[in-house]
């Protein structure tokens, strides 16, 4: 479940269609202070169907829609879209498989899996898998079934390495559990 | 389940009580359960002892031995269930020159099963890198993206 | 006293707003009482707009905008009270290389009046201190001090 | 009020005495994760007077004492001295003069003041100025005339420039009245 490639278009600091292609291995990003190079991280942690506008630095989630700057006014939608290589077909046991929506099951063996989020500043969204239009519960119980999940350990963002070893015991807990 | 988190917790334990002295060449250190005799709520704790000092409280840990143990422990969760990514936005900052290339060697060796990908300002860290992207902003407010050259 | 509160609160308010321009190259910040009528007890808030860009709230601004914009603050308050010395420790951790040296050439201008301390990983930083301490622990959990020649 | 030396004799990772002479103008420290870089800082905090065991990452104050390593023992005590040049000699007005202690007005007028704390494992503390025992009262009200006080705005320990941003306003006004 590898990410080919990742495009924002209108999220945050990404006024223009933005692409970047990831090789497998390490990619490093780099760049001045306030440049937009967190906002990528955020724009992956809300695609994977991220809920909550204070995980993206927000207070509400129109705050990931482009506010503008001195040259140009605000946009009105905000879309990311991430392709994954399917090379390993992701797994949905019997159970799963009564329950996930007919798009789910669409793209289980397709080659490629391309989810696109979009947020409109009326608060409308929608979210596409390969295409088709579906619901976000229809992301998540894929991203379940290939080990995406909500793996906090996964994305460690900018200033929480400090903090997690002063968390609490339940916190830690939690970290654990997710690899459960 | 119970025993599915206990298990679990056995597993990173004792891969902890590994990547820990990998990661600061010596010391050690592990995770406990608060209340043994409730595992299907309790807490976790973690105990440090970096090599040759006596353990103590984790808050008497210098700035970058907590930023080292929290990568050991976060390296050893994903070592016994990898994610297809793993993304780790700046937690070099706090790490001298030496700590930043074991660091750098243990996400390469991580990276033939799973995708990394680094956010740094740190040159060290660059240079292990793979494939560098360039986020630039010579417009103010307006991020572009300029893939680096490696080939030096 | 209520008075004093108000005149210094004033005062290092428009030190505030010609420093926060000075170390981003432009944009405006400003503090602001959060009730206007109870200045005896009024809270205090930043307000900020980093150089063309929208203001927005402070979470959104990026990790180093944070750390450049708390650093302007503090040396607000300082240039309207300067202390004797002032110790900054790893405060450059989350800042480019350009921030870096404007944040050093602010604490150079400062040091006619004040003695400051920096701790550091940096080598920019290094470079533009007066005297250089290194402090090794070449036998485990035993801090020695060496002093380190800037001839360079 | 410019320091002019620091020694530490038994404090955190100073097992043996060590001493640090400060130029004025900017000086660094610098040197490898954990090798005792902020506990310097600890320990001029703790030789001004600061009272919390928290403010120093201990769990009690008894924890600034050498805690001993895989071949020595701990130490029974801690001790840190701060040498100050007293050019401008500090001010005391009228109502302060009643006040403080013979200790603090013996120093007024010297070229050097010099303060010392000293902790022993029984919880004992001693306090010097000048060579002269002295309460913990007397140096605070010493350093009150002295603009050297407790300005939280002079001393930013490590980790916390990024929270002042997200303090509460109340926090941020504590700063400021500092300076008032
Ligand atoms: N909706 C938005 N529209 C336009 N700009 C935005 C929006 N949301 C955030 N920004 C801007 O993005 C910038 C932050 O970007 P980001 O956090 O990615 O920086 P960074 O490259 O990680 O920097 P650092 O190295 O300091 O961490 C801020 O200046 C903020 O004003
Ligand atoms: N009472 C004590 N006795 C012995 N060692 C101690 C004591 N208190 C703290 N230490 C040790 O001091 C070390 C922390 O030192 P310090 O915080 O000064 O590091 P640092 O040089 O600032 O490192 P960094 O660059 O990572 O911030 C820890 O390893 C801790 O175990
Ligand atoms: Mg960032
Ligand atoms: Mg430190």
């Amino acid at each position: 479940m590898r990410i080919k490639r990742l495009e924002l278009n209108g999220f945050k600091s990404c006024m223009n269609r933005t692409v970047l292609d990831f090789p497998s291995g390490v990619t490093g990003i780099v760049g001045p202070n306030g440049c937009g190079k967190s906002n990528i991280v955020d724009a992956i942690r809300w695609v994977l169907g991220e809920q909550s506008a204070r995980h993206l630095r927000g207070q509400s989630m129109e705050d990931v829609i482009f506010a503008g700057n001195d040259n140009h006014a605000s946009l009105g939608a905000a879309e990311v879209t991430i392709v994954f290589d399917n090379e390993e077909a992701f797994h949905l046991d019997a159970e799963q498989e009564e329950l996930v929506a007919e798009a789910v099951a669409a793209v289980r063996d397709a080659a490629e899996i391309q989810v696109t989020r979009r947020l409109f500043r009326s608060g409308e969204s929608e979210y596409l898998l390969n295409g088709a239009k579906c619901r976000l519960r229809d992301i998540t119980d894929m991203f379940l079934g290939t080990g995406v999940g909500s793996k906090a350990y996964s994305i460690i963002e900018q200033g929480r390495v400090g903090r997690i070893i002063e968390s609490k015991p339940d916190e830690l807990r939690l970290l654990i559990e997710e690899a459960a | 389940s119970r025993d599915r988190f206990k298990e679990t917790f056995e597993t990173v334990n004792s891969i902890f009580q590994e990547t820990f002295p990998r990661m600061f060449q010596g010391g050690k250190a592990y995770l406990s359960l608060c209340d043994e005799s409730n595992i299907l709520e309790s807490g976790v704790e973690i105990s440090v002892q970096p090599p040759g000092k006596r353990a103590g409280t984790l808050a008497l840990l210098s700035g970058g031995e907590k930023a080292l143990t929290a990568v050991s422990l976060i390296f050893s969760i994903f070592l016994h269930k990898p994610s297809p990514f793993c993304i780790l936005d700046e937690v070099d900052a706090p790490l001298d020159d030496a700590n930043i290339g074991r660091f750098a060697r243990m996400v390469a060796d991580m990276s033939d099963q799973s995708q990394f990908l680094l956010i740094t300002h740190n040159k060290k860290t660059m240079d292990s890198c793979g494939m560098l992207y360039g986020v630039t902003m010579n417009e103010p407010g307006i991020s572009k993206i300029v893939s680096v050259d490696l080939a030096a």
